[in-house]
Protein backbone atom coordinates (compact mmCIF):
# COMPACT_ATOMS: atom_id res chain seq x y z
CA UNK A 1 0.00 0.00 0.00
CA UNK A 2 1.64 3.32 -1.21
CA UNK A 3 -0.53 5.58 0.26
CA UNK A 4 2.50 6.84 2.34
CA UNK A 5 3.86 7.75 -0.53
CA UNK A 6 1.18 9.71 -2.03
CA UNK A 7 0.69 11.44 1.07
CA UNK A 8 4.70 12.45 1.57
CA UNK A 9 3.69 13.90 -2.11
CA UNK A 10 1.10 16.00 -0.89
CA UNK A 11 2.94 17.50 2.15
CA UNK A 12 5.54 18.56 0.06
CA UNK A 13 3.39 20.08 -2.44
CA UNK A 14 1.24 22.03 0.08
CA UNK A 15 4.09 22.65 2.49
CA UNK A 16 4.53 26.18 1.07
CA UNK A 17 0.89 27.38 0.53
CA UNK A 18 -1.96 28.22 2.52
CA UNK A 19 -4.93 25.92 2.78
CA UNK A 20 -8.05 27.54 1.59
CA UNK A 21 -9.78 27.65 -1.67
CA UNK A 22 -6.74 28.69 -3.80
CA UNK A 23 -6.11 27.27 -7.51
CA UNK A 24 -2.38 26.12 -6.40
CA UNK A 25 -4.48 24.19 -3.14
CA UNK A 26 -6.63 22.64 -5.07
CA UNK A 27 -4.34 21.51 -7.68
CA UNK A 28 -2.49 19.76 -5.23
CA UNK A 29 -5.61 18.10 -3.87
CA UNK A 30 -6.20 16.61 -7.26
CA UNK A 31 -3.17 15.23 -7.35
CA UNK A 32 -3.25 13.63 -4.04
CA UNK A 33 -6.60 12.41 -5.43
CA UNK A 34 -5.15 11.09 -8.17
CA UNK A 35 -2.01 9.41 -6.26
CA UNK A 36 -4.56 7.86 -4.28
CA UNK A 37 -6.42 6.35 -7.09
CA UNK A 38 -3.56 4.74 -8.37
CA UNK A 39 -3.14 2.08 -5.26
CA UNK A 40 -4.65 -0.59 -5.49
CA UNK A 41 -7.44 -0.89 -3.01
CA UNK A 42 -6.81 -4.59 -2.13
CA UNK A 43 -2.87 -3.94 -1.08
CA UNK A 44 -4.48 -1.19 1.72
CA UNK A 45 -6.89 -3.86 2.84
CA UNK A 46 -7.67 -2.33 7.03
CA UNK A 47 -4.99 0.36 6.25
CA UNK A 48 -6.37 3.38 8.44
CA UNK A 49 -4.67 6.06 6.33
CA UNK A 50 -5.63 4.66 3.16
CA UNK A 51 -9.24 4.73 4.30
CA UNK A 52 -9.20 7.92 5.86
CA UNK A 53 -7.61 9.37 3.06
CA UNK A 54 -9.87 8.46 0.68
CA UNK A 55 -12.72 10.26 2.61
CA UNK A 56 -10.54 13.31 3.91
CA UNK A 57 -9.66 14.48 0.09
CA UNK A 58 -13.23 14.88 -1.35
CA UNK A 59 -14.34 16.50 2.14
CA UNK A 60 -11.29 18.88 1.35
CA UNK A 61 -12.77 19.72 -2.07
CA UNK A 62 -15.84 20.40 -1.07
CA UNK A 63 -15.12 22.63 1.65
CA UNK A 64 -12.79 24.88 -0.48
CA UNK A 65 -14.97 24.98 -3.58
CA UNK A 66 -12.44 23.48 -5.19
CA UNK A 67 -14.73 22.29 -8.23
CA UNK A 68 -15.36 26.16 -8.55
CA UNK A 69 -11.73 27.72 -8.08
CA UNK A 70 -10.21 25.67 -10.94
CA UNK A 71 -13.63 26.04 -12.92
CA UNK A 72 -12.77 30.10 -12.42
CA UNK A 73 -9.33 29.36 -12.74
CA UNK A 74 -9.44 28.33 -16.05
CA UNK A 75 -11.92 31.23 -17.72
CA UNK A 76 -10.96 34.04 -15.38
CA UNK A 77 -13.90 36.64 -15.86
CA UNK A 78 -13.57 40.45 -14.80
CA UNK A 79 -15.02 39.61 -11.54
CA UNK A 80 -13.11 36.63 -9.78
CA UNK A 81 -14.28 35.91 -6.12
CA UNK A 82 -11.32 34.10 -4.77
CA UNK A 83 -7.73 35.91 -4.25
CA UNK A 84 -5.24 33.80 -5.46
CA UNK A 85 -3.39 35.26 -2.83
CA UNK A 86 -0.88 31.89 -1.98
CA UNK A 87 2.89 32.14 -1.75
CA UNK A 88 4.53 30.71 -5.01
CA UNK A 89 4.67 26.95 -4.31
CA UNK A 90 8.27 25.38 -4.31
CA UNK A 91 7.45 23.89 -7.91
CA UNK A 92 6.09 27.22 -9.74
CA UNK A 93 2.45 26.33 -8.79
CA UNK A 94 0.96 25.37 -11.98
CA UNK A 95 2.76 22.38 -13.45
CA UNK A 96 0.36 20.02 -12.89
CA UNK A 97 2.80 16.95 -12.77
CA UNK A 98 5.81 18.78 -11.35
CA UNK A 99 7.26 16.75 -8.30
CA UNK A 100 8.88 18.19 -5.35
CA UNK A 101 12.00 20.55 -6.31
CA UNK A 102 12.35 18.40 -9.83
CA UNK A 103 13.14 22.15 -11.37
CA UNK A 104 10.42 21.44 -14.30
CA UNK A 105 12.00 17.73 -15.36
CA UNK A 106 10.30 14.86 -16.04
CA UNK A 107 7.89 13.90 -12.82
CA UNK A 108 9.19 10.44 -11.68
CA UNK A 109 7.25 10.30 -8.14
CA UNK A 110 4.22 9.36 -9.57
CA UNK A 111 5.86 6.98 -12.16
CA UNK A 112 7.60 5.37 -9.35
CA UNK A 113 4.63 4.50 -7.01
CA UNK A 114 2.04 4.04 -9.80
CA UNK A 115 0.88 0.64 -11.21
CA UNK A 116 -0.46 2.46 -14.16
CA UNK A 117 1.65 3.79 -17.15
CA UNK A 118 2.90 6.73 -17.34
CA UNK A 119 1.29 8.44 -20.97
CA UNK A 120 3.67 8.64 -23.92
CA UNK A 121 7.55 6.64 -23.52
CA UNK A 122 8.08 3.15 -23.52
CA UNK A 123 6.24 0.93 -21.81
CA UNK A 124 9.69 -1.18 -22.23
CA UNK A 125 11.42 0.86 -19.22
CA UNK A 126 8.21 0.07 -16.87
CA UNK A 127 8.49 -1.77 -14.16
CA UNK A 128 5.81 -4.22 -13.73
CA UNK A 129 7.46 -6.55 -11.23
CA UNK A 130 6.03 -7.02 -7.09
CA UNK A 131 5.81 -4.44 -5.57
CA UNK A 132 7.11 -4.84 -2.54
CA UNK A 133 9.90 -2.41 -1.04
CA UNK A 134 12.83 -2.76 1.08
CA UNK A 135 14.73 -0.14 2.30
CA UNK A 136 18.40 0.64 3.00
CA UNK A 137 20.28 3.81 4.89
CA UNK A 138 23.47 4.58 5.43
CA UNK A 139 24.62 7.89 7.36
CA UNK A 140 26.23 9.52 10.64
CA UNK A 141 29.69 8.36 11.80
CA UNK B 1 28.66 5.37 9.97
CA UNK B 2 24.88 3.82 11.29
CA UNK B 3 23.37 1.72 8.65
CA UNK B 4 19.68 0.04 8.47
CA UNK B 5 20.07 -2.78 6.18
CA UNK B 6 17.30 -3.97 3.61
CA UNK B 7 16.49 -6.39 6.65
CA UNK B 8 15.81 -3.81 9.13
CA UNK B 9 19.23 -4.50 10.96
CA UNK B 10 20.65 -1.50 12.90
CA UNK B 11 24.18 -1.58 13.12
CA UNK B 12 27.23 0.93 14.44
CA UNK B 13 30.66 0.20 12.21
CA UNK B 14 33.81 1.34 11.21
CA UNK B 15 34.13 0.20 7.51
CA UNK B 16 36.74 2.34 7.00
CA UNK B 17 38.06 2.77 3.49
CA UNK B 18 35.94 1.14 0.59
CA UNK B 19 32.38 -0.73 1.10
CA UNK B 20 30.08 -2.33 -1.16
CA UNK B 21 26.31 -1.53 -0.23
CA UNK B 22 24.81 -3.17 -3.40
CA UNK B 23 25.88 -5.10 -6.03
CA UNK B 24 23.59 -6.60 -8.41
CA UNK B 25 22.47 -6.70 -12.40
CA UNK B 26 21.11 -3.18 -12.54
CA UNK B 27 22.77 -1.01 -9.79
CA UNK B 28 26.30 -0.33 -8.09
CA UNK B 29 26.63 1.75 -4.66
CA UNK B 30 29.80 1.93 -3.54
CA UNK B 31 30.88 4.05 0.17
CA UNK B 32 34.37 5.25 0.97
CA UNK B 33 34.97 5.84 5.18
CA UNK B 34 37.34 7.67 6.47
CA UNK B 35 38.92 8.17 9.84
CA UNK B 36 37.74 11.73 11.90
CA UNK B 37 40.33 13.98 12.00
CA UNK B 38 40.49 13.89 16.44
CA UNK B 39 41.34 9.95 16.19
CA UNK B 40 38.12 9.11 18.22
CA UNK B 41 38.33 5.75 16.05
CA UNK B 42 34.99 6.43 14.47
CA UNK B 43 34.69 6.83 10.57
CA UNK B 44 32.28 9.15 8.26
CA UNK B 45 31.49 8.46 4.92
CA UNK B 46 33.28 10.96 2.37
CA UNK B 47 32.58 9.60 -0.93
CA UNK B 48 29.74 7.74 -2.64
CA UNK B 49 29.51 5.91 -6.17
CA UNK B 50 26.46 4.37 -8.11
CA UNK B 51 27.31 2.84 -11.28
CA UNK B 52 23.74 2.59 -13.07
CA UNK B 53 24.32 -0.69 -15.34
CA UNK B 54 22.83 -0.71 -19.01
CA UNK B 55 19.58 -1.91 -19.20
CA UNK B 56 17.63 -2.94 -22.47
CA UNK B 57 20.32 -2.23 -24.92
CA UNK B 58 20.61 1.08 -24.15
CA UNK B 59 16.76 1.73 -24.26
CA UNK B 60 16.30 2.14 -20.68
CA UNK B 61 19.29 3.13 -19.31
CA UNK B 62 23.21 3.26 -20.47
CA UNK B 63 25.97 2.67 -18.61
CA UNK B 64 26.34 5.48 -15.77
CA UNK B 65 28.84 6.62 -13.37
CA UNK B 66 27.64 9.22 -10.09
CA UNK B 67 29.93 10.51 -7.85
CA UNK B 68 29.74 12.26 -4.83
CA UNK B 69 32.40 13.50 -2.44
CA UNK B 70 32.85 15.59 0.36
CA UNK B 71 32.26 19.18 -0.77
CA UNK B 72 31.02 18.21 -4.42
CA UNK B 73 27.24 17.12 -4.53
CA UNK B 74 27.19 16.58 -8.66
CA UNK B 75 23.61 17.10 -10.02
CA UNK B 76 24.60 14.85 -12.90
CA UNK B 77 26.56 12.30 -13.92
CA UNK B 78 29.59 11.77 -14.88
CA UNK B 79 29.63 12.81 -17.89
CA UNK B 80 27.07 15.88 -17.75
CA UNK B 81 23.94 14.08 -18.49
CA UNK B 82 20.70 14.23 -16.04
CA UNK B 83 19.29 11.32 -17.45
CA UNK B 84 20.05 8.01 -19.52
CA UNK B 85 18.40 5.75 -21.69
CA UNK B 86 16.45 6.66 -24.82
CA UNK B 87 13.68 6.96 -23.11
CA UNK B 88 15.04 8.35 -20.14
CA UNK B 89 14.54 5.06 -17.76
CA UNK B 90 16.92 7.06 -15.22
CA UNK B 91 16.97 10.82 -14.04
CA UNK B 92 19.03 12.81 -11.68
CA UNK B 93 17.11 15.07 -9.76
CA UNK B 94 18.24 17.86 -7.65
CA UNK B 95 15.95 18.88 -4.48
CA UNK B 96 17.84 20.85 -3.07
CA UNK B 97 21.10 22.71 -4.32
CA UNK B 98 24.44 20.99 -3.15
CA UNK B 99 22.70 19.16 0.16
CA UNK B 100 19.75 16.81 -1.67
CA UNK B 101 20.09 14.72 -4.89
CA UNK B 102 18.19 11.81 -6.04
CA UNK B 103 18.51 9.38 -8.81
CA UNK B 104 15.26 7.58 -9.91
CA UNK B 105 15.62 4.38 -11.85
CA UNK B 106 12.26 3.96 -13.73
CA UNK B 107 12.76 0.42 -15.42
CA UNK B 108 13.37 -0.98 -11.49
CA UNK B 109 11.07 1.66 -9.49
CA UNK B 110 14.23 2.53 -7.61
CA UNK B 111 14.89 5.27 -5.64
CA UNK B 112 18.39 6.50 -4.30
CA UNK B 113 18.54 9.63 -1.96
CA UNK B 114 21.75 11.38 -1.68
CA UNK B 115 22.61 14.21 0.95
CA UNK B 116 26.04 16.02 1.88
CA UNK B 117 25.41 17.23 5.61
CA UNK B 118 28.41 18.91 6.63
CA UNK B 119 31.14 17.69 4.95
CA UNK B 120 30.01 14.00 4.80
CA UNK B 121 27.28 11.96 2.85
CA UNK B 122 24.31 10.28 3.29
CA UNK B 123 22.82 7.72 1.56
CA UNK B 124 19.57 6.32 1.47
CA UNK B 125 17.73 3.83 -1.04
CA UNK B 126 14.15 2.10 -1.48
CA UNK B 127 14.06 -1.10 -4.29
CA UNK B 128 11.79 -3.79 -4.70
CA UNK B 129 12.30 -6.89 -2.61
CA UNK B 130 12.70 -9.41 -5.63
CA UNK B 131 15.24 -7.28 -7.43
CA UNK B 132 17.49 -7.66 -4.09
CA UNK B 133 20.43 -10.14 -5.17
CA UNK B 134 21.55 -12.49 -2.06
CA UNK B 135 25.35 -13.11 -3.63
CA UNK B 136 25.48 -16.20 -0.52
CA UNK B 137 28.09 -16.19 1.90
CA UNK B 138 30.93 -14.57 0.73
CA UNK B 139 28.24 -11.49 0.26
CA UNK B 140 30.01 -8.19 0.92
CA UNK B 141 26.93 -6.09 0.61
CA UNK B 142 26.55 -3.82 3.79
CA UNK B 143 22.33 -3.08 2.83
CA UNK B 144 22.00 -6.83 2.64
CA UNK B 145 24.54 -8.20 4.83
CA UNK B 146 25.41 -5.81 7.20
CA UNK B 147 28.63 -5.18 8.47
CA UNK B 148 30.80 -7.64 9.70
CA UNK B 149 30.97 -8.54 13.09
CA UNK B 150 34.87 -7.36 13.55
CA UNK B 151 33.24 -4.17 12.14
CA UNK B 152 30.70 -3.21 14.38
CA UNK B 153 30.47 -1.14 17.26
CA UNK B 154 28.08 -1.68 20.18
CA UNK B 155 26.61 1.67 20.47
CA UNK B 156 24.46 1.26 23.50
CA UNK B 157 27.00 -0.33 25.60
CA UNK B 158 29.64 3.09 24.29
CA UNK B 159 26.25 5.76 25.34
CA UNK B 160 26.02 3.50 28.96
CA UNK B 161 29.02 4.48 30.04
CA UNK B 162 29.54 6.19 33.53
CA UNK B 163 32.80 5.57 34.45
CA UNK B 164 34.59 7.36 31.78
CA UNK B 165 37.70 9.28 32.57
CA UNK B 166 36.53 12.72 31.16
CA UNK B 167 34.75 14.03 34.26
CA UNK B 168 32.08 16.20 32.30
CA UNK B 169 31.42 13.11 29.89
CA UNK B 170 27.95 12.64 32.13
CA UNK B 171 27.04 16.48 31.50
CA UNK B 172 28.05 15.95 27.77
CA UNK B 173 25.75 13.35 27.52
CA UNK B 174 22.89 14.95 28.68
CA UNK B 175 24.13 18.16 26.56
CA UNK B 176 23.82 15.51 23.54
CA UNK B 177 20.59 13.72 24.43
CA UNK B 178 18.75 17.87 24.71
CA UNK B 179 20.44 18.33 21.29
CA UNK B 180 18.81 15.39 19.79
CA UNK B 181 15.58 14.94 21.18
CA UNK B 182 15.41 18.80 20.35
CA UNK B 183 15.59 18.18 16.79
CA UNK B 184 12.46 15.19 17.41
CA UNK B 185 14.87 12.52 16.91
CA UNK B 186 13.33 9.07 17.98
CA UNK B 187 14.01 5.56 18.53
CA UNK B 188 17.66 4.18 16.99
CA UNK B 189 18.23 7.48 15.29
CA UNK B 190 18.17 9.11 18.70
CA UNK B 191 20.38 6.83 19.74
CA UNK B 192 22.98 7.29 16.80
CA UNK B 193 22.74 11.22 17.36
CA UNK B 194 23.76 11.35 20.55
CA UNK B 195 26.68 8.81 19.69
CA UNK B 196 27.67 11.16 16.77
CA UNK B 197 28.03 14.17 19.13
CA UNK B 198 29.36 12.45 21.78
CA UNK B 199 32.44 11.22 19.78
CA UNK B 200 33.00 13.83 17.57
CA UNK B 201 31.17 16.88 18.78
CA UNK B 202 30.04 17.90 15.35
CA UNK B 203 26.53 19.48 14.97
CA UNK B 204 26.24 18.25 11.29
CA UNK B 205 25.35 14.84 12.34
CA UNK B 206 22.64 15.42 14.54
CA UNK B 207 21.26 16.75 10.88
CA UNK B 208 22.78 13.49 9.74
CA UNK B 209 20.48 11.53 11.97
CA UNK B 210 17.27 14.00 11.36
CA UNK B 211 17.58 13.90 7.37
CA UNK B 212 18.10 9.42 8.03
CA UNK B 213 15.40 9.56 10.01
CA UNK B 214 13.06 11.68 7.12
CA UNK B 215 14.07 9.35 4.44
CA UNK B 216 13.58 6.56 6.57
CA UNK B 217 9.83 7.56 6.93
CA UNK B 218 9.54 7.89 3.42
CA UNK B 219 11.11 5.39 2.24
CA UNK B 220 10.40 2.73 4.53
CA UNK B 221 7.74 0.68 3.52
CA UNK B 222 6.66 -0.05 6.94
CA UNK B 223 7.48 3.50 8.20
CA UNK B 224 3.96 3.93 10.53
CA UNK B 225 4.61 0.30 12.02
CA UNK B 226 8.64 0.96 12.38
CA UNK B 227 8.20 3.86 14.48
CA UNK B 228 4.91 3.03 16.18
CA UNK B 229 6.22 2.91 19.53
CA UNK B 230 8.91 5.56 19.23
CA UNK B 231 11.40 4.05 21.43
CA UNK B 232 14.89 3.47 21.69
CA UNK B 233 16.75 0.71 22.97
CA UNK B 234 17.29 2.65 25.99
CA UNK B 235 13.77 2.02 26.71
CA UNK B 236 14.50 -1.54 27.83
CA UNK B 237 18.14 -1.79 28.75
CA UNK B 238 19.18 -2.93 31.90
CA UNK B 239 21.95 -0.58 31.43
CA UNK B 240 20.94 3.61 32.34
CA UNK B 241 18.96 4.49 30.50
CA UNK B 242 17.66 8.32 28.96
CA UNK B 243 15.47 8.41 31.48
CA UNK B 244 17.99 8.24 34.00
CA UNK B 245 20.48 10.03 32.56
CA UNK B 246 18.11 12.77 32.54
CA UNK B 247 17.46 12.57 36.79
CA UNK B 248 14.03 11.32 35.72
Amino acid sequence: CDILWCSYQYEADTDPLDPGPYPDFCRALQRYQRCVDRISPGSCRGDLHYHSTKTVIPDLQRNYECERVLREENNPGPTRAVETTTRPSRNGGDNDSDSPGTNGRPPFFPDILSDAPETGGSQRCQYTGSRSFRHCGLFGD
Amino acid sequence: PHLRTFDDLFQTCKVAGAWPLIYNDYLTAQVTNVPLVHGSGATATNKLTVIIKPFRDGECAQRKLYQATAGNLPTTFDDGTITSGREEGVVIIEVIPGEHVEIHIRYIATLIVIRQVGRYITFAVRMPEELIQYQGAEDMQLCVKGCPVSEQIDYATFLSQTTRADRNYKELRVDAIAKCRKAKIYDEYLDSCVFDLLTTGDANFTQAAKSALTDVNRLHPNASFLFKNRTSVFENASFPGYRDIEGG
